[in-house]
Order: structure tokens, then sequence, then C-alpha cells
């Protein structure tokens, strides 16, 4: 979960 | 999504605005190496393979898009258009890719966050983003006579890393689950490839002139 908001940058 | 971040972004979408523009408006594609180019579709194509599963925003689509667009348009002007091909520096551009690409994949089986498909193939386009400048680095250092605007695309390019730094020291202080020990590191490497570079970049540009690097 904690690497999935990561996934909000380009 | 903080001002570091946006600034970042933005950063990042001027420097391949500058780079479209010079070839275009120059009808010439001298001292840009397309084998940076070609990682950095590599590094899109695997990195934004969830634009087909996981909606974030229309900013992060479209940015998205932009980017895989606008560098495969840079590549096909590169390899086929009829004038721009022409004027490629393939002589010198003689990095090889899998020098970056097989311990990229390599590292990126063996330290990433889950073991699927997806998830290695985005922790792949995070490490090979961090070295993908480097053939660019090297043909620069080769042809020795940079043009301006191949030099604003490069420092361009390393302005939108250390913005991002920024954005995830701001995030990290502002956001209590905000972790991505991966990313982080690859960024830091990424930013300290420019290091060199920065430092003739802002030589030459306080002494006023042309930005060449030592051999």
């Amino acid at each position: 979960a904690e690497e999935a908001e990561a996934k909000d940058e380009l | 999504m903080n001002l570091f971040r946006l600034l970042g972004d933005m950063t990042h979408l001027l420097s391949i605005i500058v780079l479209l523009l010079k070839i275009n408006a120059t009808r010439s594609c001298r001292g840009v190496s397309l084998k940076t180019q070609e990682l950095y579709a590599i590094v899109f194509v695997c990195r934004y393979l969830d634009l087909f599963t996981n909606f974030i925003s229309l900013y992060n689509t479209v940015m998205k898009v932009i980017f895989l667009g606008s560098t495969f348009t840079i590549i096909y002007w590169m390899r086929f258009h009829k004038v721009i091909r022409v004027t490629y520096d393939r002589d010198q551009d003689t990095f090889r890719y899998q020098f970056l690409i097989i311990p990229c994949l390599l590292l990126s089986l063996i330290l990433n966050s889950e073991f699927t498909v997806m998830e290695v193939l985005w922790t792949f386009s995070i490490y090979l983003e961090a070295v993908a400048i480097l053939p660019q680095l090297v043909l620069l250092q080769r042809t020795n006579n940079i043009d301006n605007l191949t030099g604003n695309y490069i420092f361009l390019l390393g302005s939108y890393r250390a913005l991002y730094i920024l954005n995830w020291i701001y995030r990290f202080l502002t956001e209590p689950n905000y972790r991505q020990y991966l990313v982080w590191i690859s960024g830091i490497v990424q930013t300290i490839v420019y290091i060199d570079f920065f430092y003739y970049y802002i030589r030459s540009w306080k002494n006023n002139e042309k930005l060449s690097l030592p051999a």
C-alpha cells in the first residue's frame, strides 16, 4: 500500500 | 500535489519541449543521443503500463501520454525523418544499451516491493531512469561542441530531478505514511549523475562561455 501511494508520481 | 512536484513535472515537460523545438526548428538532432531517448521510451512504457489499469487523475494520464508521445516522436525523427536522421551522430553515440538495461533488470528482479510482472517492470523503469542520461552525457563529452539548446535540455532534466527530491522531502514531512525507499535512492543516484554536468553548465554560464565538457 505504501508503494501504491507513490504511483501518483510520474 | 505540492509545488515542488508540479514545478518538477513542468520542468520535465519543458525539457522535452526544448528538445522537440530544437530538433524541429533546426532540422538537426546533432548532439542528441538516440540511445538516451530510446532508454527513456523503455522507461515510460514500463512505468506507464498502469495507464490501462489504474486511473489516478486526468493530470496524471495526460502527462503520461505526453511523455510517451513526445519521446516516440523524437525517436521517429531521429531514425526515420529524411532530413533529421542524416544529422544524427551515429558514430559517436556508441554507449551500449545492455550495460544499463541488464543490470537494472537484474536489480529489479531482486529488489522490488512485490514480485509481479507489473511491479518488477515498474521498478525496472525506476532504476533505468536513474542511468538513462548516461549515453547523452557521454555523447556530449565527445561532440565537444554543445549547442545551447542541448545544454539547456540536460540542465532542465537535472533540475526536474532536483525538484523531485524536494517534493519527496515535502511529502515525507507532511504525509504520515509516505515512504518509498527504492524510488528515493534511485532518484538520488539519478541526481548525482548530473552534478558534474551542472558544475560545467553553471561555470560556462557565469563566464559567458560556450559550454564544453572536459574529456
